[in-house]
């Protein structure tokens, strides 16, 4: 059954890992991995149409502006970027996209949340970091919270989280941590990935046709 | 005071990948 979807995928998508093997390796099947070769290819051909997707291709695809500036998705392009290439390819997209499944490990959605929080990729989150994804957000959601404030907030967050108390979050203290507070987690689960192939059904139908 | 900054981060919408699959005109 495959076979025929496969085939058109190749040639589809040329140099990339075939989708049996992302789906081996991810929470992915074959069909989602097929569907998001749909969005794939949407982002990777918006701008520079070069099969790749560059970071103002992404952050068109997030916020339908390329311009917009934003830490998140700034520390999110590069933690898809495995290869450091300035770009994302395809099988970087299905590996990366794959840790924000549902049903993903909570053990992949805990290092990959400790990466993208750890900002300076010290192997630490330390205050300052913390300090700057909190000033981050008020300015992405146009909230405006006093000095004392933010620095209350993250006081409180490190006194929680920072169980030795030397002042950064390390791999261990973070993973207690998000185990008390799950909630810490909700943004690396995407539930639009749990219904993939409805989202993005044009190639499953095309490749089923031929089937 | 007692706000968690992580979970805070969490429900942002613009700590969130949602946009990607959101169909664009």
């Amino acid at each position: 059954m495959g076979c025929a979807s496969s085939r058109q995928f190749g040639a589809r998508a040329a140099g990339h890992v075939e989708p049996e093997v992302l789906a081996s390796d991810t929470s992915f099947t074959v069909n989602e991995v097929e569907a998001l070769y749909e969005l794939y290819k949407r982002m990777s051909f918006s701008i520079i149409k070069d099969g790749l997707i560059h970071k103002e291709e992404f952050q068109l695809a997030l916020f339908r502006n390329s311009k917009k500036a934003n830490l998140f998705a700034d520390r999110v392009f590069d933690l898809f970027d495995l290869k450091r290439t300035g770009v994302i390819d395809f099988e970087e997209f299905v590996r990366s996209l794959s840790v924000f499944h549902p049903k993903a490990p909570t053990s992949e959605k805990t290092a990959f949340a400790f990466k993208l929080y750890d900002l300076r990729g010290t192997g630490y989150i330390e205050k300052e970091e913390l300090r700057e994804l909190v000033l981050a957000l008020l300015d992405e959601s146009d909230l405006c919270l006093s000095d004392s404030t933010v620095e209350a907030i993250v006081d409180n967050t490190f006194s929680q989280a920072d169980s030795n108390g030397d002042g950064k979050i390390d791999p261990e203290e973070w993973e207690e941590f998000v185990k008390k507070n799950p909630a810490a987690l909700r943004n690396m689960s995407l539930p639009y990935l749990q219904d993939i192939t409805m989202a993005f059904p044009s190639f499953i139908t095309r490749s089923e046709a031929k089937d | 005071t007692n706000l968690n900054a992580f979970e805070i981060i969490s429900f942002s919408s613009g700590f969130d990948l949602s946009g990607l699959f959101i169909e664009k005109e």
